[in-house]
């Protein structure tokens, strides 16, 4: 196949490697579902906050940060949070 | 969809705004456009109007900034967050703002508004043909001055319509100059600056002095975005070489081929494999207009959709000839009622227009969308149209709205293919998939392309076929492929694919596919030309012209 010698360089910034965790946690953070399960009196899981978040993109709901979720949350999107603040 | 708590809401109907500031992406008029566009959007489906004011406190203000903006929201740099806005309300109230880390454009590529030359005030078209060599961005070639320039037609040696790229020698924008050029080089605080400098500034902005003197003179601008060359790679912003060889094959348009993460790049000289010269090609950008749409029905008390298809939804994706889906009407209308006498939505010629010949394609022809043998006829697809034969000998007849033929299909299809024994006619537009039996719709359509167990991250497919050897569908998307088994309605394991790997011959990013009639040919479409595959050694056995051989021009 020829992937092989190609040009694997990326972009200035974009060569870090990401943990999926610290990403997942940072952006369920920014975009509300966080938020959701601490204004109700909840502790911070997590498990839920993925399952809301996959609930609301029409995921499976298995709080499981497998690669849809993963690449659901790195699509561009709005700043604006989906969970009601 | 869904509002607002309390359901935030304007206690008008005539709404203002402002645009504050101006993204150096795209000509000014084109922003204003964007954003008028934007409004209609909504306008076009409530009695609310929208009215620009330029001075003094708008219900909307409209700004463009980078990270921390003022707002206590900041961006994120590049991609991930493009803009967001504040619910209806007084002070912030309705404000929206745009991640000026981004490309903005129309969604498609750089949108570059020339001018001087003989072309002043139209658009670039890229890619344009000079000198045999093709360029996808502005160019310095053939000029010994230092300005940037591209052709406004495909081919300016046919056309030699032309003119110049914005640059700072030639204008800037904003400032208090006039939109003079820069004056290089200028004093600012006592250092001497060739170029344009974010010195001085809080919002990334870059700007200029247009005298040679900014402390004395206080007159100045901000810089246009360059236009011409590549980003990242090692070639210092050069342009793309076409063609160019890699690995021994040779490509006249950029390839995400040999990388993993599906970034377009091009070699910057005439061979990678010697030079090991590249850079990334600039990209397809957001569309200023979809992304200030949405955001503007934040500014109007609409949250977030769960829907997939609504303009509401979070994530962004780009869509052709938008239409505002029910889903969006439905939440605005919920909050601000109805707009007495709106306009329908599809407009379709009554029969006084005469036949729609408006989009000839033998005259105008790029390339074609879709092909499909429907029954017993080949069906052409472009735009919002096609065209049918049962001869393909005789020019095929048409054109025919798709909408008027299959009701409820989008005015768009990106690929077309007849699944076998049901007679069903599948056709695919953007993210989703639609199946018909003759012009009905069938329950349960459209559905998304994960139903097929496509990856979410495919914004479209490029074509499908069903391949008579194996009764297997095939669908592509750039240089990958998958395959469907549609007797066990599921997709074979181990795909995707690289096409490179197993279709004989077969170039990546094709535009259709289909086999003609099962007479042991499959014919892959790619622009002006097509290749013949002959099924049983798979093998491409011809190359030839889809005007003079499919569409009789």
């Amino acid at each position: 196949a020829p992937t092989v010698a190609a040009p694997t360089n990326y972009l200035e910034g974009e060569s870090e490697p990401q943990n999926d965790v610290d990403f997942a946690k940072k952006f369920l953070m920014k975009v509300g579902y966080f938020k959701k399960q601490n204004d109700s009196g909840g502790l911070f899981n997590l498990k839920d906050a993925v399952r809301d978040m996959q609930s609301f993109y029409g995921l499976p709901v298995t709080g499981q940060l497998d690669s849809n979720t993963i690449i659901a949350m790195k699509k561009p999107r709005c700043g604006v949070p989906d969970v009601a603040a | 969809y869904s509002h607002f708590p309390n359901k935030m809401k304007w206690s008008k109907e005539k709404i203002t705004y402002r645009i504050l500031n101006y993204t150096p992406d795209m000509d000014k008029s084109i922003v204003d456009d964007s954003i008028a566009e934007a409004f209609k959007v909504w306008s076009d489906v409530t009695p609310l109007t929208f009215e620009r004011i330029n001075e003094g406190e708008a219900d909307i203000m409209i700004k463009f900034g980078v990270k921390e903006h003022g707002d206590g929201y900041p961006f994120d740099g590049k991609d991930g967050l493009l803009a967001h806005a504040f619910p209806p309300g007084e002070g912030t109230g309705g404000d929206s703002h745009f991640d000026e880390d981004e490309d903005w454009t129309n969604g498609k590529g750089q949108v570059v508004k020339v001018r001087y030359g003989n072309a002043d005030g139209e658009l670039c078209h890229f890619p344009f043909v000079y000198n045999g060599k093709t360029y996808n961005t502005c160019t310095k070639e053939g000029r010994t001055d230092g300005y940037t320039w591209c052709s406004t037609t495909a081919d300016f040696e046919k056309d030699n319509k032309y003119g110049f790229c914005p640059s700072p020698e030639l204008g800037t924008f904003g400032g208090n100059a006039n939109e003079e050029p820069c004056k290089f080089p200028f004093t600012f605080l006592g250092k001497t600056y060739s170029s344009c400098t974010q010195e001085g500034r809080k919002d990334g902005s870059y700007w200029c002095s247009t005298t040679s003197n900014y402390d004395e003179d206080k007159k100045y601008g901000f810089c246009p975005q360059e236009t011409q060359g590549t980003k990242g790679g090692n070639s210092e912003g050069s342009s793309c070489t076409f063609p160019f060889i890699f690995l021994g094959k040779t490509y006249d348009t950029c390839t995400s081929t040999g990388r993993s993460d599906q970034k377009a790049w091009c070699s910057t000289t005439s061979n990678y494999d010697n030079d090991k010269k590249w850079g990334f090609c600039p990209g397809s950008g957001y569309s200023l207009f979809l992304v200030a749409a949405h955001e503007f029905g934040h500014a109007l008390g609409l949250e977030h959709s769960k829907d997939q298809n609504a303009l509401m939804f979070p994530s962004y994706s780009f869509i052709e000839n938008f239409h505002l889906p029910k889903d969006d009407i439905d939440g605005i209308q919920d909050l601000y009622g109805a707009r007495s006498g709106v306009k329908p939505r599809y407009p379709t010629p009554s029969p006084t227009d005469g036949p729609v010949t408006h989009l000839d394609l033998c005259k105008n022809f790029k390339n074609i969308d879709a092909v499909a043998q429907i029954r017993d006829e080949t069906y052409f697809f472009k735009d919002r149209y096609h065209w049918s034969t049962s001869d393909i000998r005789h020019k095929p007849r048409g054109p025919k709205l798709n909408q008027d033929t299959w009701p409820g299909l989008p005015e768009k299809v990106d690929a077309v293919y007849e699944r076998p024994d049901s007679g069903f006619t599948i056709f695919f537009s953007g993210k989703q998939y639609w199946a018909y039996s003759r012009s009905s719709l069938q329950s349960g359509y459209p559905r998304s392309l994960t139903a097929l167990s496509l990856p979410q991250n495919i914004e479209r497919v490029d074509a499908a076929f069903n391949w008579k050897k194996n009764k297997k569908t095939y669908i592509f998307y750039k240089n990958q492929y998958w395959r469907y088994n549609e007797r066990r309605q599921k997709m074979d394991h181990g795909y995707p694919k690289m096409i490179a790997d197993n279709w004989n011959g077969i170039h990546e990013d094709v535009d259709a596919v289909f086999q003609f009639r099962g007479l042991g040919h499959s014919y892959f479409f790619k622009r002006w030309y097509y290749l013949r595959l002959d099924d049983k050694h798979v093998k491409v056995d011809k190359v030839g012209n889809i005007k003079k051989d499919w569409l009789g021009c």
